[in-house]
């Protein structure tokens, strides 16, 4: 799975996702990536994330919604609100994975619970990462 | 004007640290650097976060190294269904596709499902005819095939279980 967030001079933000999904999937099993508030979310209040790993657990968390409410209810920074997701609420469902964020303010956080998350920022102060492993 | 900010992910399909090449390693960086490069032009030139996001997001989806667009992996029947989502933080416009086939950028089918159609996400046959009225590029078969999404494919089906992008079939699973 494929995933980008942004964050513009505007202050507007944005999410995308895209998937080929589970080698051997069947029966037309579907993923969060394509469900908006499980794997892709963007509010300019709060945050844009785009999730990757295990769909089901995604699903049923509404893992990129939880971030945002998160954030919105109880006032987290996005830092804080995708660790309480990521390494407390989705792995009590035994969801492996993780996300990437920003929130309007050109804040950005990557977040993984697992060990091969390909990913990569830059931002127009000159911090720039790109990492594969944790 | 604010801070602007780009961040991706990308799904290898499975290379673990302990398996991984010096070579391989250097190219999926250069990958990740070239889509981040994408959507990070969009945002110096004073762009907007939306086609940032489709920038990064579809140079991922035009290499064979990630999960998505060309480098989708198989299903059980040989095809590959992808699936796609994007989300405007502006106004809350969104638009998603699923299992679709023989799409060579389904994030800009999302894109105009989000922006030329009433809804929020289209599924299967009836969104690949709403991308060949919008004329959202299309590809053969032989443009999402490769030897190792194959091998893994095989490798997934003698086991009996699904793959993810970044675990490896169990190998304590037996049959029988």
């Amino acid at each position: 799975t494929v995933g980008a967030v942004a964050c513009d001079a505007q202050g507007n933000i944005a999410a995308a996702t895209s998937t080929g999904g589970m080698t051997n999937k069947k029966w037309g099993r579907v993923g969060d990536s394509p469900i908006i508030g499980a794997g892709t979310y963007a509010n300019n209040q709060t945050c844009a994330i785009s999730c990757t790993g295990h769909g089901e657990p995604f699903i049923r968390s509404v893992t990129a919604y939880d971030v945002s409410c998160l954030m919105e209810y109880k006032n987290l920074s996005l830092q804080d609100a995708m660790h309480i997701v990521v390494h407390d609420k989705l792995l009590k469902l035994h969801g492996e994975g993780g996300m990437i964020g920003v929130d309007a303010k050109g804040n950005a956080a990557m977040m993984f619970n697992s060990e091969g998350m390909y990913r990569a920022m830059k931002n127009s102060e000159d911090a720039m990462e790109i990492s594969i492993y944790k | 004007m604010s801070k602007f900010t780009i961040a991706i992910h990308g799904g290898a399909g499975t290379i673990l640290k302990s398996e991984i090449t010096a070579k391989q390693e250097a190219d999926y960086k250069n990958a990740l650097e070239v889509a981040l490069t994408c959507g990070y032009q969009v945002l110096e030139k004073g762009g907007s976060a939306l086609d940032a996001v489709r920038a990064a997001v579809v140079s991922l989806e035009d290499i064979d190294l990630f999960n998505a667009g060309k480098g989708s992996v198989f299903a059980s029947d040989g095809s590959q269904e992808m699936d796609a989502a994007i989300m405007d933080g502006k106004n809350l416009d969104a638009g998603a596709v699923s299992a679709v086939k023989n799409i060579r950028n389904p994030i800009e089918l999302a894109f105009a499902v989000m922006t030329l159609s009433d809804h929020v996400m289209l599924n299967g046959r009836g969104a690949e005819d709403f991308a060949r009225l919008h004329n959202i590029k299309s590809e053969p078969d032989d443009y999402f095939f490769s030897a190792l999404r194959f091998a893994q494919l095989k490798q997934a089906q003698q086991k009996g279980e699904m793959m993810l992008d970044h675990r490896s079939l169990n190998p304590n699973k037996k049959f029988g």
